[in-house]
């Protein structure tokens, strides 16, 4: 059985899309078998394995509103083990649409049951909100891995998706923790960067993950070729810590 | 009649809060009478200025639910000339609170409509959605000025937040208009930023501010303290670069 992570964190910008991108090709070349799916309307997941939007195709959408298994819209990626759910700009209006139905919550969780058995790792990536679409990813997941910035914005919005979650496993998934808090865009000469990585670490402790990620600008620009950093720029010190933290969860998983 | 502007764009991170705190408060340096809205529940506007979330009190989450003028929500803040009304983590279900009702749309539109008088410049700072609530501070706005940072995803939601402008103004606000995009975090040394600044100037001609915002750490540790960069570190680059932008659009607006 897969285990289903989703990255989540409702401050914008903190690398929950580049992680998911990026941890998940890194897990794929070290062939486990990968599923990723993009829940945030706006597609920046879907166009950074290189799908435009332009095609017209069945997406996560179509499975919500329609009950069916995600393996209906699946894609392939530049990655072999590595399978893409795509997103569309229709998920916006998906919290309107299902207001009053009876177990909305749980749309993804039901849709993603039927594929679980064939991926060892699927990752669900967030919009920058706390609404239906990312509480279906946290009803659907058994972790949450949640990126952050090294910024004062971003720690402060930490104490609210941690209450969120804490709400989600009382009430909706009893079963769901937290994979682990990474750090993004660390820029190690920056007196900030270290003030808030000492606090976060001192507050979330073993919670932390031991890898972090640099600010690097190759990150930023595979996504303009529609390229995990790996297949852009492997002797990036992105790509590096993408891989280094793929090794750091495949270590913890063996552990159990 | 003072001039409603919303910093909107629903790509997450990329200089909303930093942008309405900062200009806000140059062109209240300038003497002209200002009010920020923070539209936003995650709240960073209000806590950027130094009003942490603690203390019991009215918020923007009332005055739309109980269709009270902002007035009754005004906070002072550092700065003689600017004044603020706080967010509420309450905004969050303001969409679902509000499916059905007449006008949902317009409620800050007229929340707002008694306050106008009493500034210049009127500021609302958007989460990163396309939500409602977003969608009223389009409703309520004049012009919108979209933040934007120099990067491949923030260039993709651009066309999504243009053709929700383009709806916006054809069925719920016929006079909005765009104010100016800004291009924020711009670091002059790699070529992502170059090339996404020369892409973006070919695109949008004039109404791309002349200003840009440098990346600038100083920027991003000025909230911590809970003071704009102007009290943090008026010789910082950051600092220059949002008081030339509220020169810009005081010359803009002595021309008419
Ligand atoms: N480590 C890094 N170094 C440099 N740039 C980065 C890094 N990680 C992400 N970026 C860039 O920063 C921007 C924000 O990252 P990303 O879009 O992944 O964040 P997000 O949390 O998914 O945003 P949103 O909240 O809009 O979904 C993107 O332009 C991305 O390319
Ligand atoms: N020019 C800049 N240089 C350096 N850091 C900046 C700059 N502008 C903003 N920042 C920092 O980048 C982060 C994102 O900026 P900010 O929170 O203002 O964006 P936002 O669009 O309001 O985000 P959200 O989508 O979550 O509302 C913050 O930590 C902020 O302090
Ligand atoms: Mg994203
Ligand atoms: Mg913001």
């Amino acid at each position: 059985m897969g285990r289903v992570i989703a990255v989540a964190n409702q401050k914008g910008g903190v690398g929950k899309t580049t992680t998911s991108i990026n941890l998940a090709a890194s897990l794929a070349a070290a062939e486990r078998d990968v599923l990723v799916i993009d829940a945030d309307p706006q597609g920046n997941l879907t166009s950074g394995l290189g799908r435009k939007k332009a095609e017209p195709r069945r997406s996560l959408y179509e499975a919500l509103t329609e009950r069916a298994s995600v393996e209906s819209a699946l894609l392939t990626t530049d990655i072999e083990h590595l399978r893409l759910v795509p997103s569309d700009r229709n998920l916006i209006g998906l919290e309107i649409e299902l207001v009053g139905e009876e177990r909305r919550e749980y749309r993804l969780r039901e849709s993603l049951e039927p594929a679980r058995q064939g991926y060892e790792f699927l990752f669900i990536d967030c919009p920058p909100s706390l609404g239906l679409l990312t509480v279906n990813a946290l009803c659907a997941a058994d972790t949450v891995l949640v990126p952050l910035q090294c910024e004062y914005f971003a720690m402060e919005g930490l104490s609210e998706l941690m209450a969120t979650l804490k709400r989600i496993k009382r009430t909706l998934n009893p079963a769901i923790d937290v994979e682990g808090v990474l750090l993004t865009m660390v820029d190690e000469r920056t007196n900030l960067s270290q003030q808030v990585m000492s606090e976060i670490r001192e507050h979330f402790r073993d919670r932390v993950f031991q890898t972090t990620i640099p600010r690097s600008v190759r990150l930023a620009e595979a996504p303009s070729f529609g390229k995990p950093i790996l297949l852009y720029d492997i002797k990036s010190r992105g790509a590096q810590a993408y891989l280094e933290l793929a090794r750091e969860i495949m270590i913890h998983e063996e552990k159990g």
